[in-house]
C-alpha cells in the first residue's frame, strides 16, 4: 500500500495472485452449488492452490499422461494367499 | 467383497508425500504401489526413492510429466532396484540418474498389470483386495479446490492428467467411494486423501488402473 517493495512477494505477483484468488472464490461458489443434501458431496474452498489460475495449476501439477489400455474383460481371481 | 476395506488399516501404506512444484505424480503413484506391495508380501514398509524413478525412467519426462504405465514398463524391463528414499531423496526437480551397484539393497518388481476397468469397478475393487493399492490416472482439474467429501460431479472421464494411488473403498454409506492417496501433502484434502464416488467412472478413475507385483 505504501509503494515499497517490502516482503518477498513482488507487487505484480501479488496482484496476479489476488486476481486468481478472486476467480477461485467464484469457482468455489459454482462447485459447491452442486452439493446434495446428504452432506456427503465434496466441498470446495480455499486451500494452498487458491492463488493459482486453473491454467497455472494444470501446468504445474497435472502432468501425467494416460495410456490406451485393454479393457478388463475377465473376472479378477481372488488369490487365497495374502488375502486380507 | 467387504463393504469397507482400506490397506491403511493393515499398516502397508506409506505416508502422504508432497510433490511440490514437480510434475512427478506418476512416479509418486507407482512408487506408492511398490512400497505397499512389498509390505503386503511381509517385508518392511519403507519409503522408496521417487527421485530415482523421476531421474532414471528414460521413457518419461521427470518433473515435466510422465505415465504410470511407462514407468512400470521401465521398472519391469530393467529390473531396477528402487533404493530407500533416504538414500536418494526427493529434490523436486529432475536430476541425473544415480546408479547403484548390483549388490546394493533395493526393491525390484516382478511384473505389473494395467487395465481399463471402466464399467467394471466391482472387479477393480477385487483387484485392489487381491493385489494391493492401485496406481490410477484421473482428471484432477477440479481437485484444485477440493477440501473434503465425496467427489461426484465436475469430473470427466477421458481427460486424465494426474496419477494417484487408491488404497481402499467404502460402501457403508449412501454413496460408495474410493479412498485415494494424493501427493500434494497432508494439508490438501482429508489429510492428503480424496474420496471419489464408485461405480460411475468419476474422474476417469477406472480408465487406467495398474497393480504391481514384487
Amino acid at each position: 500500500a505504501n509503494g515499497s517493495h517490502s516482503g518477498h512477494v513482488p507487487p505484480q505477483r501479488s496482484e496476479k495472485g489476488s486476481a486468481a484468488f478472486r476467480e477461485s472464490l467464484r469457482r468455489h461458489r459454482y462447485l459447491n452449488s452442486f452439493s446434495s443434501s446428504d452432506n456427503s458431496s465434496a466441498v470446495y474452498g480455499i486451500n494452498q492452490f487458491s492463488h493459482l489460475f486453473p491454467e497455472e495449476f494444470k501446468a504445474i501439477y497435472l502432468r501425467s499422461k494416460s495410456s490406451e489400455l485393454p479393457l478388463c474383460n475377465k473376472e479378477v481371481k481372488m488369490p487365497t494367499a495374502h488375502m486380507p | 467383497l467387504p463393504i469397507r476395506f482400506d490397506w491403511r488399516d493393515k499398516h502397508v501404506v506409506t505416508k502422504v508425500r508432497n510433490q511440490q512444484m514437480c510434475g512427478g505424480c506418476w512416479a509418486f503413484s507407482v512408487v506408492g504401489g511398490i512400497e505397499s506391495a512389498y509390505a503386503i508380501k511381509g517385508e518392511s514398509l519403507e519409503d522408496l526413492s521417487v527421485q530415482q524413478v523421476i531421474d532414471c525412467s528414460y521413457n518419461n519426462f521427470g518433473c515435466s510429466g510422465g505415465s504410470t504405465v511407462n514407468a512400470l514398463n521401465w521398472l519391469n524391463k530393467t529390473h531396477v532396484r528402487l533404493v530407500k528414499d533416504s538414500e536418494y531423496s526427493f529434490k523436486a526437480q529432475t536430476g541425473l540418474c544415480h546408479y547403484f551397484s548390483g549388490s546394493h539393497a533395493g526393491v525390484s518388481i516382478k511384473d505389473y498389470s494395467s487395465y481399463d476397468f471402466s464399467d467394471k469397478e466391482d472387479e477393480m475393487a477385487k483387484a485392489l483386495l487381491a493385489y494391493g493399492p492401485l496406481a490410477v490416472i484421473v482428471d484432477a482439474v477440479s481437485w484444485q479446490d477440493y477440501l473434503g467429501g465425496i467427489i461426484q460431479h465436475h469430473c470427466s472421464s477421458g481427460e486424465a492428467n494426474h496419477a494417484v494411488l487408491i488404497t481402499g473403498f467404502d460402501k457403508t454409506g449412501n454413496t460408495p467411494y474410493w479412498i485415494v492417496r494424493n501427493s500434494w501433502g497432508t494439508s490438501w484434502g482429508v489429510d492428503g486423501y480424496a474420496f471419489v464416488k464408485m461405480g460411475a467412472n468419476i474422474c476417469g478413475i477406472a480408465d487406467s488402473v495398474s497393480a504391481v507385483f514384487v
